[in-house]
């Protein structure tokens, strides 16, 4: 595998997107890609990742290749990325580490740091990226971390309504209760704030709201999130990179029996 | 609001 990002903030990005949400995972490497999935310990929220070509200023993966890496120590060496410096991921044709090139022609700079993979054993659960759902949502992910930062102090529980008039983010605490509704909106000025809503049938989840707090941390992949609910299903909490690709969370709601 | 439900439920494993 060489894979070039012209920008290094990009890789750094998606890394700090979910490394508090799953411990290691395993990047399958292609022809078409890098791919990934891992789910947390509790096994109620599944991350999957998506770097196609596109995302890369050179992209070249002669035989596919399995990356496990602990995403804590990835994270660390990410630390030296920034907006100046392009970084590419080599991995040799048998696998036991993955060098990570930083440069800043400009600055007449390189970084070199080497990450020993880990052999990670984990199942992987077969999710069908075009599940259908009766609700689909497209908002301003800003909008969507204010509103889940605000209401998650207020209870452990966090419930997404939507009717035709809007969608209701709600909670319901020991000693206070929140409710934000938000209605589709156009903003010629700053499409970023639109708000739509498209669905075949009303919806009413509760979730955790811990897995909401590790979900927006996503947030700075892309201004806009993108939700998917079906009754008594998981939701999927969906960014999507300007270049293609991004990162899904799939979250196992809350219910009663 | 009751019982946590797990991705498993839901997913077959690959």
């Amino acid at each position: 595998l060489e894979a070039k990002f012209d920008d290094s903030t990009i890789f750094k990005k998606i890394i700090d997107s979910f490394k508090d949400s799953v411990t290691q995972i395993n990047f399958v490497c292609s022809e078409s890609g890098i791919e990934a999935q891992a789910i947390d310990d509790s096994r109620v929220l599944l991350v999957t990742v998506s770097i196609p070509p596109s995302c890369f200023e050179s992209y070249r993966c002669d035989r596919p290749t399995t990356i496990g890496v602990y995403l804590a120590s990835l994270a660390k060496l990410l630390k030296s990325a920034n907006t100046n410096s392009s970084l590419t991921l080599y991995v040799a044709d048998k696998p036991d580490e993955l060098l990570l090139l930083f440069e800043e022609p400009k600055n007449q700079k390189s970084m070199e740091y080497k990450l020993k993979l880990v052999d990670i054993t984990a199942d992987m659960l077969e999710v069908d990226s075009d599940m259908k759902s009766d609700v689909t949502v497209e908002m301003s992910s800003v909008e969507f971390t204010k509103t889940v930062r605000d209401l998650t102090q207020l209870s452990d529980s966090f419930t997404v309504s939507v009717t035709k008039d809007g969608i209701v983010f709600s909670v319901q605490g020991d000693t206070a209760q929140g409710k934000v509704l938000l209605q589709p909106r156009e903003d010629l000025a700053d499409e970023s704030n639109n708000l739509s809503i498209s669905m075949s049938k009303t919806i009413d989840l509760s979730f955790a709201s811990k897995y909401l707090l590790d979900i927006i941390k996503a947030a700075s992949i892309s201004n806009k999130i993108f939700l998917k609910f079906s009754d008594d299903t998981p939701a999927l909490f969906e960014f999507k990179m300007e270049k293609g690709g991004g990162v899904g969370f799939y979250l196992a709601p809350k219910y009663d029996d | 609001k009751g019982n946590q439900k797990r991705l498993d439920g839901f997913f077959k494993v690959k």
